[in-house]
Protein backbone atom coordinates (compact mmCIF):
# COMPACT_ATOMS: atom_id res chain seq x y z
CA UNK A 1 0.00 0.00 0.00
CA UNK A 2 2.85 2.65 0.59
CA UNK A 3 5.13 3.20 -2.64
CA UNK A 4 8.63 3.82 -1.39
CA UNK A 5 10.52 0.72 -1.69
CA UNK A 6 14.40 2.26 0.27
CA UNK A 7 13.96 4.50 3.39
CA UNK A 8 14.35 8.21 2.37
CA UNK A 9 12.60 11.56 3.49
CA UNK A 10 9.63 10.18 0.89
CA UNK A 11 8.95 6.60 2.83
CA UNK A 12 9.22 9.04 6.44
CA UNK A 13 6.47 11.49 4.70
CA UNK A 14 4.08 8.63 3.50
CA UNK A 15 4.37 7.27 7.01
CA UNK A 16 3.74 10.45 8.33
CA UNK A 17 0.26 11.48 6.20
CA UNK A 18 -1.16 8.12 6.79
CA UNK A 19 -0.93 8.78 10.35
CA UNK A 20 -2.17 11.95 10.47
CA UNK A 21 -4.74 10.96 7.98
CA UNK A 22 -5.64 8.17 11.02
CA UNK A 23 -6.20 10.48 13.31
CA UNK A 24 -3.32 9.68 15.28
CA UNK A 25 -2.56 13.31 15.73
CA UNK A 26 0.08 15.95 15.65
CA UNK A 27 2.19 14.99 19.16
CA UNK A 28 1.69 11.45 18.26
CA UNK A 29 3.13 11.09 15.02
CA UNK A 30 5.93 13.62 15.57
CA UNK A 31 6.78 11.42 18.61
CA UNK A 32 6.61 8.81 16.49
CA UNK A 33 8.61 10.14 13.53
CA UNK A 34 11.14 11.36 15.78
CA UNK A 35 12.12 7.72 16.91
CA UNK A 36 12.28 6.24 13.45
CA UNK A 37 14.51 8.85 12.41
CA UNK A 38 16.61 8.06 15.20
CA UNK A 39 16.76 4.53 14.63
CA UNK A 40 17.64 4.70 11.03
CA UNK A 41 20.55 6.80 11.88
CA UNK A 42 21.53 5.41 15.10
CA UNK A 43 21.31 1.76 13.24
CA UNK A 44 22.12 2.70 9.70
CA UNK A 45 18.40 0.82 8.49
CA UNK A 46 18.23 0.20 4.84
CA UNK A 47 15.56 -1.99 4.78
CA UNK A 48 12.19 -0.18 4.68
CA UNK A 49 10.01 -3.15 6.12
CA UNK A 50 12.14 -2.81 8.78
CA UNK A 51 10.78 1.24 9.47
CA UNK A 52 6.95 -0.44 9.43
CA UNK A 53 8.08 -3.22 11.85
CA UNK A 54 9.54 -0.39 14.15
CA UNK A 55 6.33 1.95 13.66
CA UNK A 56 4.17 -1.05 14.07
CA UNK A 57 5.90 -2.16 17.61
CA UNK A 58 6.04 1.43 18.60
CA UNK A 59 2.03 1.43 17.65
CA UNK A 60 1.14 -1.82 19.86
CA UNK A 61 3.01 -0.66 22.85
CA UNK A 62 0.78 2.23 23.46
CA UNK A 63 -2.25 0.59 23.78
CA UNK A 64 -3.12 -0.29 26.86
CA UNK A 65 -1.49 -2.90 29.07
CA UNK A 66 -4.07 -3.97 31.33
CA UNK A 67 -6.36 -6.62 30.28
CA UNK A 68 -9.33 -6.14 28.30
CA UNK A 69 -11.48 -8.70 29.91
CA UNK A 70 -14.21 -7.21 31.41
CA UNK A 71 -14.40 -7.22 35.43
CA UNK A 72 -17.07 -9.82 36.36
CA UNK A 73 -17.69 -10.00 40.17
CA UNK A 74 -17.78 -13.74 40.95
CA UNK A 75 -21.06 -14.49 42.95
CA UNK A 76 -22.14 -10.49 42.79
CA UNK A 77 -24.11 -8.40 40.94
CA UNK A 78 -21.68 -6.81 38.47
CA UNK A 79 -23.02 -3.06 37.95
CA UNK A 80 -21.32 -1.31 34.08
CA UNK A 81 -22.09 2.21 33.61
CA UNK A 82 -21.96 3.57 29.97
CA UNK A 83 -21.13 6.89 29.13
CA UNK A 84 -19.72 9.19 26.63
CA UNK A 85 -21.00 12.08 24.94
CA UNK A 86 -23.58 12.58 22.44
CA UNK A 87 -24.63 10.32 19.69
CA UNK A 88 -21.74 7.83 20.09
CA UNK A 89 -23.56 4.78 20.10
CA UNK A 90 -23.90 4.16 23.94
CA UNK A 91 -27.22 2.86 23.71
CA UNK A 92 -26.72 0.59 20.71
CA UNK A 93 -23.60 -0.64 22.71
CA UNK A 94 -25.47 -1.63 25.78
CA UNK A 95 -27.92 -3.76 23.69
CA UNK A 96 -24.65 -5.02 21.95
CA UNK A 97 -23.27 -6.29 25.47
CA UNK A 98 -26.24 -7.29 26.48
CA UNK A 99 -26.33 -9.92 23.69
CA UNK A 100 -22.94 -11.01 24.71
CA UNK A 101 -23.17 -11.84 28.33
CA UNK A 102 -26.98 -13.43 27.54
CA UNK A 103 -24.88 -15.45 24.93
CA UNK A 104 -22.53 -16.20 27.64
CA UNK A 105 -25.30 -17.65 30.08
CA UNK A 106 -25.42 -14.45 32.00
CA UNK A 107 -28.40 -12.84 33.09
CA UNK A 108 -28.32 -9.29 31.88
CA UNK A 109 -30.77 -6.38 33.09
CA UNK A 110 -30.71 -3.37 31.37
CA UNK A 111 -31.44 0.08 33.03
CA UNK A 112 -32.92 3.30 30.66
CA UNK A 113 -30.77 5.44 32.44
CA UNK A 114 -31.13 8.30 29.75
CA UNK A 115 -34.79 10.02 30.99
CA UNK A 116 -33.83 13.13 28.98
CA UNK A 117 -33.11 12.71 25.37
CA UNK A 118 -36.66 12.16 23.59
CA UNK A 119 -37.87 8.39 23.28
CA UNK A 120 -34.40 7.26 25.01
CA UNK A 121 -36.53 4.84 26.91
CA UNK A 122 -38.58 3.52 24.12
CA UNK A 123 -34.94 2.78 22.08
CA UNK A 124 -33.61 1.02 25.03
CA UNK A 125 -36.51 -0.79 25.60
CA UNK A 126 -37.10 -1.97 22.02
CA UNK A 127 -33.39 -3.59 22.34
CA UNK A 128 -34.03 -5.32 25.88
CA UNK A 129 -36.72 -7.11 23.41
CA UNK A 130 -34.67 -7.72 20.65
CA UNK A 131 -31.80 -9.39 23.12
CA UNK A 132 -34.40 -11.01 25.49
CA UNK A 133 -33.60 -9.12 28.61
CA UNK A 134 -36.09 -6.61 30.82
CA UNK A 135 -35.21 -3.06 31.24
CA UNK A 136 -35.77 -1.10 34.19
CA UNK A 137 -37.60 2.29 33.57
CA UNK A 138 -38.88 5.30 34.46
CA UNK A 139 -40.86 8.60 32.96
CA UNK A 140 -39.18 10.52 30.61
CA UNK A 141 -37.55 13.45 33.16
CA UNK A 142 -37.33 11.53 35.93
CA UNK A 143 -34.31 11.68 38.10
CA UNK A 144 -31.77 9.50 36.52
CA UNK A 145 -29.89 8.92 40.66
CA UNK A 146 -33.36 7.38 41.18
CA UNK A 147 -33.56 5.34 38.01
CA UNK A 148 -30.38 3.95 39.08
CA UNK A 149 -31.24 3.02 42.44
CA UNK A 150 -34.30 1.28 41.64
CA UNK A 151 -32.52 -0.54 38.66
CA UNK A 152 -29.58 -1.81 41.58
CA UNK A 153 -32.41 -2.97 43.95
CA UNK A 154 -34.57 -4.69 41.03
CA UNK A 155 -31.39 -6.60 40.11
CA UNK A 156 -30.36 -7.64 43.54
CA UNK A 157 -33.93 -8.87 43.89
CA UNK A 158 -34.57 -10.68 40.51
CA UNK A 159 -30.94 -12.07 41.22
CA UNK A 160 -29.29 -10.57 37.96
CA UNK A 161 -25.53 -11.30 37.30
CA UNK A 162 -25.04 -7.98 35.08
CA UNK A 163 -26.91 -4.65 35.36
CA UNK A 164 -25.84 -2.61 32.90
CA UNK A 165 -26.97 1.12 33.07
CA UNK A 166 -27.31 3.65 30.22
CA UNK A 167 -27.06 7.36 30.57
CA UNK A 168 -27.77 10.13 28.73
CA UNK A 169 -25.19 12.36 25.96
CA UNK A 170 -23.87 14.81 27.42
CA UNK A 171 -20.66 16.93 26.31
CA UNK A 172 -17.85 16.80 28.84
CA UNK A 173 -17.29 20.60 28.97
CA UNK A 174 -20.71 21.20 30.80
CA UNK A 175 -20.16 20.90 34.29
CA UNK A 176 -23.67 20.57 35.50
CA UNK A 177 -24.00 17.07 33.09
CA UNK A 178 -21.02 15.72 34.33
CA UNK A 179 -21.86 16.57 37.94
CA UNK A 180 -25.14 14.83 37.14
CA UNK A 181 -22.89 11.84 35.84
CA UNK A 182 -20.89 11.71 39.09
CA UNK A 183 -24.36 11.57 40.98
CA UNK A 184 -25.11 8.77 39.60
CA UNK A 185 -21.88 7.13 39.97
CA UNK A 186 -21.96 7.41 44.04
CA UNK A 187 -25.12 6.34 44.36
CA UNK A 188 -24.61 3.01 42.35
CA UNK A 189 -21.73 2.86 44.38
CA UNK A 190 -23.47 2.96 47.53
CA UNK A 191 -26.28 0.52 46.48
CA UNK A 192 -23.69 -1.88 45.16
CA UNK A 193 -20.39 -3.85 46.42
CA UNK A 194 -17.79 -2.00 45.22
CA UNK A 195 -19.49 -0.70 42.09
CA UNK A 196 -20.03 0.34 38.86
CA UNK A 197 -17.50 -2.72 38.00
CA UNK A 198 -16.88 -1.05 34.71
CA UNK A 199 -17.65 2.18 33.83
CA UNK A 200 -17.00 2.43 29.96
CA UNK A 201 -16.53 5.04 28.08
CA UNK A 202 -17.99 5.14 24.16
CA UNK A 203 -15.92 6.83 21.70
CA UNK A 204 -17.09 7.17 18.27
CA UNK A 205 -14.08 5.86 15.35
CA UNK A 206 -15.20 8.85 13.58
CA UNK A 207 -13.93 11.21 17.04
CA UNK A 208 -11.01 13.55 15.79
CA UNK A 209 -8.37 14.93 18.57
CA UNK A 210 -11.32 16.12 20.54
CA UNK A 211 -11.15 12.78 21.91
CA UNK A 212 -8.56 13.13 23.59
CA UNK A 213 -10.51 16.15 25.80
CA UNK A 214 -13.69 13.48 26.03
CA UNK A 215 -11.50 10.89 27.70
CA UNK A 216 -9.23 13.61 30.27
CA UNK A 217 -12.59 15.12 31.50
CA UNK A 218 -14.92 12.09 32.14
CA UNK A 219 -11.91 10.36 33.42
CA UNK A 220 -11.19 13.81 36.13
CA UNK A 221 -15.11 13.03 36.69
CA UNK A 222 -15.16 9.32 36.89
CA UNK A 223 -13.02 6.65 36.56
CA UNK A 224 -12.97 5.38 33.77
CA UNK A 225 -12.34 1.21 33.92
CA UNK A 226 -11.82 0.36 30.19
CA UNK A 227 -13.14 1.95 26.44
CA UNK A 228 -15.92 1.16 23.78
CA UNK A 229 -14.64 2.24 20.64
CA UNK A 230 -18.08 2.23 18.00
CA UNK A 231 -18.70 2.73 14.34
CA UNK A 232 -15.14 1.20 13.17
CA UNK A 233 -17.16 -0.97 10.59
CA UNK A 234 -16.81 2.64 8.57
CA UNK A 235 -13.57 4.22 6.75
CA UNK A 236 -12.17 6.03 10.17
CA UNK A 237 -9.19 4.53 11.66
CA UNK A 238 -9.95 5.22 15.00
CA UNK A 239 -6.32 6.40 15.45
CA UNK A 240 -7.03 8.92 18.15
CA UNK A 241 -6.92 5.82 20.29
CA UNK A 242 -3.34 6.05 21.25
CA UNK A 243 -3.39 9.64 22.58
CA UNK A 244 -6.32 9.02 24.33
CA UNK A 245 -4.33 6.02 25.88
CA UNK A 246 -1.89 8.07 26.67
CA UNK A 247 -4.34 10.44 28.55
CA UNK A 248 -5.99 7.64 30.72
CA UNK A 249 -4.55 4.48 30.29
CA UNK A 250 -7.37 2.47 30.23
CA UNK A 251 -8.19 -0.87 27.96
CA UNK A 252 -10.64 -0.75 24.95
CA UNK A 253 -12.43 -3.80 26.02
CA UNK A 254 -15.02 -3.94 22.96
CA UNK A 255 -15.25 -2.28 19.58
CA UNK A 256 -18.32 -1.70 17.70
CA UNK A 257 -18.51 -2.76 14.58
CA UNK A 258 -22.27 -2.42 13.01
CA UNK A 259 -25.85 -1.52 14.34
CA UNK A 260 -27.12 -5.23 14.72
CA UNK A 261 -27.16 -6.71 17.94
CA UNK A 262 -24.09 -9.27 17.17
CA UNK A 263 -21.90 -6.25 15.87
CA UNK A 264 -19.83 -6.39 19.26
CA UNK A 265 -16.49 -7.68 19.23
CA UNK A 266 -13.51 -8.01 21.57
CA UNK A 267 -10.68 -5.25 21.05
CA UNK A 268 -7.67 -6.93 19.18
CA UNK A 269 -4.75 -4.71 18.48
CA UNK A 270 -3.18 -6.73 15.56
CA UNK A 271 -6.09 -6.22 13.93
CA UNK A 272 -6.94 -2.75 15.10
CA UNK A 273 -3.13 -1.84 13.65
CA UNK A 274 -3.77 -4.05 10.26
CA UNK A 275 -6.74 -1.43 9.63
CA UNK A 276 -4.72 1.43 10.16
CA UNK A 277 -1.84 0.05 8.00
CA UNK A 278 -4.37 -0.46 5.19
CA UNK B 1 -2.19 28.76 21.82
CA UNK B 2 -1.28 30.24 18.55
CA UNK B 3 -0.12 33.37 19.04
CA UNK B 4 1.72 32.32 21.97
CA UNK B 5 3.86 30.10 19.54
CA UNK B 6 4.24 32.67 16.84
CA UNK B 7 5.14 35.50 19.09
CA UNK B 8 8.19 32.81 19.99
CA UNK B 9 9.05 32.86 16.32
CA UNK B 10 9.01 35.97 15.56
CA UNK B 11 10.91 37.39 18.88
CA UNK B 12 13.78 36.41 16.49
CA UNK B 13 12.67 38.47 13.71
CA UNK B 14 15.09 41.12 12.38
CA UNK B 15 14.05 45.06 12.40
CA UNK B 16 13.34 44.39 8.30
CA UNK B 17 10.03 45.64 8.36
CA UNK B 18 9.53 42.73 5.77
CA UNK B 19 8.31 39.07 6.49
CA UNK B 20 11.10 36.91 5.14
CA UNK B 21 10.57 33.62 3.68
CA UNK B 22 12.48 31.47 6.34
CA UNK B 23 10.28 33.90 9.25
CA UNK B 24 7.31 32.58 7.12
CA UNK B 25 7.92 28.96 7.00
CA UNK B 26 8.91 28.94 10.94
CA UNK B 27 5.24 30.69 11.25
CA UNK B 28 3.46 28.63 8.96
CA UNK B 29 4.83 24.88 10.54
CA UNK B 30 2.80 26.66 13.78
CA UNK B 31 0.20 27.22 12.07
CA UNK B 32 0.27 23.93 10.22
CA UNK B 33 0.33 21.97 13.82
CA UNK B 34 -2.73 24.22 14.70
CA UNK B 35 -4.79 23.10 11.77
CA UNK B 36 -3.95 19.33 11.93
CA UNK B 37 -5.23 19.55 16.31
CA UNK B 38 -7.97 21.45 15.31
CA UNK B 39 -9.05 18.32 12.69
CA UNK B 40 -8.68 20.09 9.62
CA UNK B 41 -7.61 17.42 6.59
CA UNK B 42 -4.21 17.04 6.32
CA UNK B 43 -4.22 17.62 2.47
CA UNK B 44 -6.23 20.37 2.73
CA UNK B 45 -3.72 22.04 5.32
CA UNK B 46 -0.85 21.95 2.95
CA UNK B 47 -2.90 23.46 0.23
CA UNK B 48 -3.60 25.57 2.87
CA UNK B 49 -0.57 26.56 4.25
CA UNK B 50 1.27 26.89 0.69
CA UNK B 51 -1.89 29.86 -0.04
CA UNK B 52 -1.42 31.94 3.00
CA UNK B 53 2.22 31.03 2.22
CA UNK B 54 2.03 33.06 -1.39
CA UNK B 55 0.45 36.06 0.51
CA UNK B 56 2.64 36.05 3.47
CA UNK B 57 6.21 36.32 2.29
CA UNK B 58 6.91 39.65 1.32
CA UNK B 59 3.76 41.15 2.97
CA UNK B 60 4.99 44.92 4.42
CA UNK B 61 4.48 44.57 8.28
CA UNK B 62 1.66 47.03 9.11
CA UNK B 63 2.74 49.25 11.70
CA UNK B 64 -0.04 49.00 13.59
CA UNK B 65 0.37 45.03 13.87
CA UNK B 66 2.75 43.33 15.12
CA UNK B 67 3.99 40.25 13.09
CA UNK B 68 2.37 37.98 15.00
CA UNK B 69 -0.89 39.99 14.80
CA UNK B 70 -0.13 40.09 10.92
CA UNK B 71 0.14 36.13 9.82
CA UNK B 72 -2.70 35.52 12.09
CA UNK B 73 -4.91 38.24 10.28
CA UNK B 74 -3.56 36.90 6.88
CA UNK B 75 -4.62 33.28 8.06
CA UNK B 76 -7.86 34.22 9.52
CA UNK B 77 -8.91 35.98 6.42
CA UNK B 78 -8.24 33.17 4.73
CA UNK B 79 -9.94 30.90 6.62
CA UNK B 80 -13.03 32.96 6.55
CA UNK B 81 -13.27 33.30 3.12
CA UNK B 82 -12.62 29.32 2.37
CA UNK B 83 -15.41 28.92 5.12
CA UNK B 84 -17.68 31.38 2.94
CA UNK B 85 -17.70 35.14 2.92
CA UNK B 86 -21.43 35.17 2.94
CA UNK B 87 -24.20 33.64 4.88
CA UNK B 88 -26.00 30.61 2.86
CA UNK B 89 -29.61 30.77 3.77
CA UNK B 90 -32.46 27.72 2.77
CA UNK B 91 -33.50 28.15 -0.66
CA UNK B 92 -37.15 28.61 -0.61
CA UNK B 93 -38.89 27.41 -4.24
CA UNK B 94 -41.23 29.39 -5.56
CA UNK B 95 -43.54 26.55 -6.25
CA UNK B 96 -44.53 25.02 -2.47
CA UNK B 97 -43.92 23.45 -0.64
CA UNK B 98 -40.23 23.57 -0.45
CA UNK B 99 -38.54 20.11 0.61
CA UNK B 100 -35.22 19.91 2.31
CA UNK B 101 -33.30 16.60 3.12
CA UNK B 102 -31.13 15.29 5.89
CA UNK B 103 -28.22 13.13 5.49
CA UNK B 104 -25.02 11.95 7.43
CA UNK B 105 -23.46 9.27 9.20
CA UNK B 106 -24.80 7.57 12.48
CA UNK B 107 -25.63 10.00 15.24
CA UNK B 108 -24.27 13.34 13.73
CA UNK B 109 -27.38 14.78 14.92
CA UNK B 110 -29.89 14.81 11.98
CA UNK B 111 -33.10 13.65 13.60
CA UNK B 112 -31.99 16.58 16.36
CA UNK B 113 -31.07 19.17 13.54
CA UNK B 114 -34.45 18.30 11.68
CA UNK B 115 -36.86 19.82 14.72
CA UNK B 116 -34.69 22.56 15.48
CA UNK B 117 -35.20 23.11 11.47
CA UNK B 118 -38.46 22.93 11.55
CA UNK B 119 -38.46 25.26 14.51
CA UNK B 120 -36.39 27.71 12.57
CA UNK B 121 -38.23 27.63 8.92
CA UNK B 122 -41.49 28.63 11.54
CA UNK B 123 -40.07 31.45 13.90
CA UNK B 124 -37.44 33.19 11.53
CA UNK B 125 -38.99 32.25 8.09
CA UNK B 126 -42.63 31.92 8.85
CA UNK B 127 -43.42 29.28 7.04
CA UNK B 128 -46.04 26.23 7.69
CA UNK B 129 -43.27 22.59 8.26
CA UNK B 130 -43.99 19.53 8.29
CA UNK B 131 -41.47 16.78 9.52
CA UNK B 132 -41.12 13.56 8.08
CA UNK B 133 -39.75 10.61 9.42
CA UNK B 134 -38.24 8.54 7.13
CA UNK B 135 -35.35 6.61 9.18
CA UNK B 136 -37.66 3.44 9.31
CA UNK B 137 -34.70 1.27 11.00
CA UNK B 138 -33.34 2.84 13.94
CA UNK B 139 -35.19 1.39 17.25
CA UNK B 140 -37.72 4.47 18.30
CA UNK B 141 -36.27 6.94 15.45
CA UNK B 142 -39.98 8.03 14.12
CA UNK B 143 -41.27 7.88 18.01
CA UNK B 144 -38.24 10.19 18.41
CA UNK B 145 -38.96 12.68 15.97
CA UNK B 146 -42.41 12.36 16.97
CA UNK B 147 -42.08 13.12 20.52
CA UNK B 148 -40.00 16.66 19.35
CA UNK B 149 -42.66 17.63 17.16
CA UNK B 150 -44.83 17.33 20.02
CA UNK B 151 -42.67 19.63 22.26
CA UNK B 152 -43.16 21.93 19.47
CA UNK B 153 -46.92 21.61 18.49
CA UNK B 154 -45.19 20.92 14.87
CA UNK B 155 -46.60 18.23 12.30
CA UNK B 156 -44.58 14.91 11.67
CA UNK B 157 -45.46 12.86 9.49
CA UNK B 158 -44.74 8.83 9.61
CA UNK B 159 -45.54 6.26 7.07
CA UNK B 160 -47.60 3.32 8.09
CA UNK B 161 -45.82 0.21 8.83
CA UNK B 162 -43.77 -1.47 6.31
CA UNK B 163 -43.67 1.45 3.62
CA UNK B 164 -40.29 2.33 2.33
CA UNK B 165 -38.55 6.06 3.09
CA UNK B 166 -39.04 6.62 -0.69
CA UNK B 167 -42.73 6.12 -0.77
CA UNK B 168 -43.07 7.89 2.68
CA UNK B 169 -41.46 11.03 1.38
CA UNK B 170 -43.55 10.76 -1.87
CA UNK B 171 -46.82 10.55 0.56
CA UNK B 172 -45.52 13.18 2.72
CA UNK B 173 -45.11 15.90 -0.28
CA UNK B 174 -48.67 15.32 -1.17
CA UNK B 175 -50.25 15.29 1.86
CA UNK B 176 -48.16 19.18 2.13
CA UNK B 177 -49.64 20.29 -0.49
CA UNK B 178 -52.94 19.09 -0.12
CA UNK B 179 -52.83 20.91 3.79
CA UNK B 180 -50.91 23.66 3.25
CA UNK B 181 -47.99 22.63 4.43
CA UNK B 182 -44.75 25.07 2.63
CA UNK B 183 -41.97 23.31 4.17
CA UNK B 184 -41.25 19.46 4.32
CA UNK B 185 -38.32 18.42 6.07
CA UNK B 186 -37.14 14.63 5.47
CA UNK B 187 -35.36 12.67 8.48
CA UNK B 188 -33.27 10.16 7.04
CA UNK B 189 -31.70 7.12 8.88
CA UNK B 190 -28.15 7.57 9.63
CA UNK B 191 -25.43 5.75 7.01
CA UNK B 192 -22.15 4.98 6.03
CA UNK B 193 -21.12 6.14 2.73
CA UNK B 194 -19.47 2.91 2.03
CA UNK B 195 -22.91 1.27 2.63
CA UNK B 196 -23.85 0.68 -1.09
CA UNK B 197 -27.23 -0.68 -0.33
CA UNK B 198 -28.16 2.37 1.74
CA UNK B 199 -26.31 4.89 -0.25
CA UNK B 200 -28.92 3.82 -3.04
CA UNK B 201 -31.51 3.83 -1.00
CA UNK B 202 -31.07 7.34 -0.06
CA UNK B 203 -30.34 7.77 -3.67
CA UNK B 204 -33.48 6.65 -4.98
CA UNK B 205 -35.46 9.00 -1.83
CA UNK B 206 -33.66 11.86 -3.81
CA UNK B 207 -34.81 11.33 -6.85
CA UNK B 208 -38.86 11.18 -6.11
CA UNK B 209 -38.54 13.43 -3.08
CA UNK B 210 -36.82 15.97 -5.44
CA UNK B 211 -35.52 18.38 -2.35
CA UNK B 212 -34.54 21.64 -3.25
CA UNK B 213 -32.34 21.74 -0.46
CA UNK B 214 -29.76 18.32 0.82
CA UNK B 215 -27.99 19.12 4.12
CA UNK B 216 -25.49 16.80 4.94
CA UNK B 217 -25.48 16.98 8.81
CA UNK B 218 -21.68 16.64 10.20
CA UNK B 219 -20.90 16.28 13.75
CA UNK B 220 -17.93 18.77 14.90
CA UNK B 221 -15.85 16.75 16.63
CA UNK B 222 -15.47 14.32 13.20
CA UNK B 223 -11.76 13.59 12.24
CA UNK B 224 -9.76 13.32 9.41
CA UNK B 225 -12.34 11.24 7.84
CA UNK B 226 -14.40 13.86 6.95
CA UNK B 227 -13.51 14.39 3.29
CA UNK B 228 -14.38 10.65 2.44
CA UNK B 229 -17.72 10.82 4.08
CA UNK B 230 -18.27 14.07 2.58
CA UNK B 231 -16.69 13.57 -0.77
CA UNK B 232 -18.99 10.14 -1.12
CA UNK B 233 -22.44 11.76 -0.27
CA UNK B 234 -21.89 14.91 -2.17
CA UNK B 235 -21.25 12.51 -5.57
CA UNK B 236 -24.34 10.49 -4.39
CA UNK B 237 -26.17 13.50 -3.70
CA UNK B 238 -25.08 16.55 -4.80
CA UNK B 239 -25.59 18.61 -1.11
CA UNK B 240 -26.76 21.91 -0.95
CA UNK B 241 -25.33 23.09 1.84
CA UNK B 242 -24.01 21.57 5.68
CA UNK B 243 -25.02 21.71 9.51
CA UNK B 244 -22.22 21.17 11.79
CA UNK B 245 -23.30 20.05 15.39
CA UNK B 246 -22.26 20.10 18.63
CA UNK B 247 -20.57 23.14 18.63
CA UNK B 248 -21.49 23.28 22.40
CA UNK B 249 -18.98 20.84 22.57
CA UNK B 250 -15.14 21.94 22.91
CA UNK B 251 -14.06 20.69 19.17
CA UNK B 252 -12.50 22.83 16.86
CA UNK B 253 -14.61 21.78 13.96
CA UNK B 254 -11.65 21.71 11.56
CA UNK B 255 -14.08 19.29 9.73
CA UNK B 256 -16.15 22.16 8.11
CA UNK B 257 -13.07 23.59 6.54
CA UNK B 258 -12.14 20.39 4.89
CA UNK B 259 -15.67 19.64 3.88
CA UNK B 260 -16.50 22.62 2.61
CA UNK B 261 -12.62 22.91 0.73
CA UNK B 262 -13.40 19.37 -0.60
CA UNK B 263 -17.08 19.67 -2.03
CA UNK B 264 -17.61 23.83 -1.85
CA UNK B 265 -20.43 23.59 -0.43
CA UNK B 266 -21.48 25.98 2.15
CA UNK B 267 -22.50 25.35 5.78
CA UNK B 268 -25.98 27.23 6.40
CA UNK B 269 -26.18 26.27 10.57
CA UNK B 270 -24.96 25.04 13.49
CA UNK B 271 -26.04 23.09 15.99
CA UNK B 272 -24.89 24.56 19.66
CA UNK B 273 -26.96 22.16 21.87
CA UNK B 274 -29.71 20.02 22.31
CA UNK B 275 -32.80 21.78 22.91
CA UNK B 276 -35.05 22.91 19.08
CA UNK B 277 -33.78 26.47 19.90
CA UNK B 278 -30.12 25.50 19.94
CA UNK B 279 -29.73 26.03 15.72
CA UNK B 280 -27.98 29.16 14.57
CA UNK B 281 -26.84 30.47 11.49
CA UNK B 282 -23.15 29.69 10.38
CA UNK B 283 -20.49 32.86 10.87
CA UNK B 284 -17.63 32.08 9.26
CA UNK B 285 -15.04 34.54 11.17
CA UNK B 286 -16.35 32.62 14.30
CA UNK B 287 -15.46 29.15 12.76
CA UNK B 288 -12.10 30.52 11.80
CA UNK B 289 -11.53 31.84 15.17
CA UNK B 290 -12.91 28.56 16.28
CA UNK B 291 -10.74 26.20 14.17
CA UNK B 292 -7.52 28.36 14.45
CA UNK B 293 -7.60 28.74 18.40
N1 LIG C 1 -22.20 1.78 11.70
C1 LIG C 1 -22.30 1.76 13.03
N2 LIG C 1 -23.27 2.47 13.62
C2 LIG C 1 -23.35 2.43 14.96
C3 LIG C 1 -22.44 1.70 15.77
N3 LIG C 1 -22.79 1.87 17.08
C4 LIG C 1 -23.89 2.67 17.07
N4 LIG C 1 -24.22 3.00 15.80
C5 LIG C 1 -25.31 3.86 15.35
O1 LIG C 1 -25.07 5.16 15.84
C6 LIG C 1 -26.31 5.83 16.07
C7 LIG C 1 -26.33 6.36 17.48
O2 LIG C 1 -26.36 5.26 18.38
P1 LIG C 1 -26.96 5.41 19.84
O3 LIG C 1 -26.78 4.08 20.48
O4 LIG C 1 -28.32 6.00 19.82
O5 LIG C 1 -25.94 6.46 20.44
P2 LIG C 1 -25.99 7.11 21.88
O6 LIG C 1 -24.60 7.37 22.31
O7 LIG C 1 -26.78 6.27 22.82
O8 LIG C 1 -26.72 8.48 21.58
P3 LIG C 1 -27.34 9.50 22.65
O9 LIG C 1 -28.02 8.68 23.71
O10 LIG C 1 -28.29 10.31 21.87
O11 LIG C 1 -26.20 10.28 23.18
C8 LIG C 1 -27.40 4.81 15.77
O12 LIG C 1 -27.86 5.03 14.45
C9 LIG C 1 -26.68 3.49 15.87
O13 LIG C 1 -27.28 2.48 15.09
C10 LIG C 1 -21.39 0.96 15.11
O14 LIG C 1 -20.54 0.31 15.70
N5 LIG C 1 -21.38 1.04 13.75
N1 LIG D 1 -24.82 18.85 22.68
C1 LIG D 1 -25.42 18.70 21.50
N2 LIG D 1 -26.03 17.54 21.24
C2 LIG D 1 -26.64 17.41 20.04
C3 LIG D 1 -26.64 18.43 19.05
N3 LIG D 1 -27.34 17.96 17.98
C4 LIG D 1 -27.75 16.71 18.30
N4 LIG D 1 -27.33 16.39 19.55
C5 LIG D 1 -27.50 15.14 20.29
O1 LIG D 1 -26.77 14.15 19.61
C6 LIG D 1 -27.40 12.88 19.79
C7 LIG D 1 -27.69 12.28 18.44
O2 LIG D 1 -28.67 13.08 17.80
P1 LIG D 1 -29.71 12.46 16.76
O3 LIG D 1 -30.55 13.59 16.28
O4 LIG D 1 -30.40 11.29 17.35
O5 LIG D 1 -28.70 11.98 15.64
P2 LIG D 1 -29.05 11.26 14.28
O6 LIG D 1 -28.11 11.74 13.25
O7 LIG D 1 -30.49 11.43 13.95
O8 LIG D 1 -28.73 9.75 14.63
P3 LIG D 1 -29.10 8.47 13.74
O9 LIG D 1 -30.50 8.65 13.28
O10 LIG D 1 -28.93 7.32 14.64
O11 LIG D 1 -28.12 8.47 12.62
C8 LIG D 1 -28.63 13.16 20.63
O12 LIG D 1 -28.29 12.92 21.98
C9 LIG D 1 -28.90 14.62 20.42
O13 LIG D 1 -29.59 15.23 21.48
C10 LIG D 1 -25.95 19.66 19.34
O14 LIG D 1 -25.89 20.60 18.55
N5 LIG D 1 -25.36 19.74 20.58
MG1 LIG E 1 -28.44 6.73 23.96
MG1 LIG F 1 -31.94 10.00 13.63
Amino acid sequence: VLGSTKIDDNLLDELEEMLFEADVGVKTTQELLDFLHKKVDEEEITDPQKIYELLRDQLKARLAKFSSEPNLQKDALTVMLIIGVNGVGKTTTIAKLARHFTKAGQKVLLAAGDTFRAAAIDQISIWGDRVGCEVIHGNEGGDPGALVFDAIHAAKKREVDILIVDTAGRMHVKANLMAELKKVQKIAEKESNGGPHEILLVLDATTGQNAVQQARLFNEALPISGLVVTKLDGTAKGGVLFAVEEQINAPVKFIGVGEKMDDLMPFNPEQFLEALFS
Amino acid sequence: SLSAKLSAVFDKLRKSGKLTEKDIDAALNEVKMALLEADVNFKVVKNFVKNVKEKAVGAEILSSLTPTQQVIKIVLDELTSLLGKERSKIQISPKKPTVIMMAGLQGSGKTTTTAKLGLYMRKEEKKNPILVACDIYRPAAIKQLQVLGDQLSMKVYAGEAGTRPAEIARQAIEHAREHDFDVVILDTAGRLHIDEQMMGEIKELKEVAQPHEVLLVVDAMTGQDAVNMAKSFNEMLELTGLVLTKLDGDARGGAALSIREVTGKPVKFVGIGEKASALEPFYPERMAQRILG
